[in-house]
């Protein structure tokens, strides 16, 4: 049981580290055409 | 004009392999970072009592525990350049709608004293008339005036008074039923509804400098996942919010976190981060980073979500 609970929580970090990635790379999308907005 | 004089516009997360005199090289697509699920796989078919294994299960789960930490501080760096950059452009097209609106103000005087109705009319200035006749004539002059105008009005073609829509994805506590968002400015509701396809009501806020600010903010429990709250912006405020950094935005960007993030060396980030006045950007960025979005609902949403993950962050350490 202590090994699945690591599983689980293994998953959920993974999963929100994906996410998190994600988000990042967006930003820097965002970023990127915010600032040749400005250039 | 060269904005780059005004604003060091580099992320500055000081990222390898990505050049960070560079960020247009970041990554346009999603950022490849090791995870380890085919070490769950491996685990979950492995015998459970496996000692070895929790360990090295625990062990795994640290290091993506500590990718998560450093992802998320990458993330609030992104986001404070993100909105050091937003202000500034912000403060630009004000500067350039105040530009427009005075040619456009000139060019309305001219058309009063062309068409030989007296200055001010138009302008909300009132005449004291000695008999109803004239002002019976100002009023018809007014009148034949206002059709003229509206007929020679230009097409307002300044985009940055379109009114900007966008919607910002708010974690909130299932039982807090005030549908308080905090974004660093403040509002005033002046409404709430029912509506059809959300059992949860939705309420109506006017920027507290309204009437000289025109952005009504919407706010509503999500509908497909309670835990968040959904905030309509309707249009951009035309002044700083109560906790808005002072100062140029250029200042800001000089005295941004830097984040030294290594993907090469031993498998894993290693992550320097030097900190100034974290205390202070830290409150400021949760404070504003949900009042400065644009249009973007991709933006919105990652940064709502954003947010949240400082929010935990805090309320771990």
């Amino acid at each position: 049981s202590t090994t699945s609970a690591l599983v689980d929580e293994l998953k959920r970090v993974n999963a929100e580290n994906k996410k998190l990635t994600e988000m990042l790379t967006l930003m820097c999308d965002n970023y990127n055409v915010l600032k040749n907005q400005l250039m | 004009m060269d904005c780059s004089s005004f604003l060091d516009i580099s992320l500055d997360l000081n990222t390898n392999p990505f050049d960070r005199n560079f960020p247009d090289k970041l990554p346009k697509k999603e950022v490849k970072v090791s995870t380890s699920a085919d070490l769950e796989r491996k685990w979950l078919v492995k015998d459970e009592g496996d000692e070895q294994s929790g360990s090295e299960l625990r062990e795994e789960l640290n290091r993506v525990n500590a990718e998560n930490k450093k992802l998320k501080e990458m993330l609030a760096t992104v986001c404070e350049n993100y909105y050091a950059l937003h202000s500034h452009l912000e403060k630009l097209q004000s500067r350039q709608s105040e530009q427009t609106e005075l040619p456009t103000k000139k060019r309305k005087q001219d058309t009063d004293e062309l068409l030989g109705f007296p200055i001010g009319l138009g302008s909300g200035k009132t005449e004291n008339s000695s008999s109803n006749e004239d002002h019976h004539h100002h009023h018809h002059q007014h009148e034949q005036k206002n059709q003229l105008l509206s007929c020679k009005r230009p097409v307002v073609t300044d985009s940055f008074n379109k009114a900007k829509v966008s919607t910002v994805l708010v974690p909130a506590d299932s039982s807090d039923t005030s549908l308080t968002v905090k974004d660093g400015y403040q509002w005033r509701k002046y409404g709430q509804k029912v509506t059809r396809d959300n059992p949860s009501p939705r309420a109506y806020f006017r920027c507290s400098f309204a009437p000289s600010c025109p952005v009504k903010k919407k706010v509503q429990r999500s509908a497909e996942d309670p835990s968040l709250l959904v905030a309509t912006y309707e249009g951009t405020h035309n002044h700083l919010g109560p906790n808005a950094f002072e100062g140029d935005a250029t200042s800001q960007a000089g005295s941004t976190n830097t984040v030294t993030l290594d993907l090469v060396h031993g498998g894993g980030h290693r992550l320097a981060l030097e900190k100034n006045e974290r205390g202070t950007m830290q409150d400021v960025l949760v404070k504003q980073m949900a009042s400065l979005l644009t249009n973007d609902s991709k933006f919105t949403a990652s940064l709502a979500a954003a947010i949240s993950g400082r929010l935990l962050e805090q309320s771990r350490t």
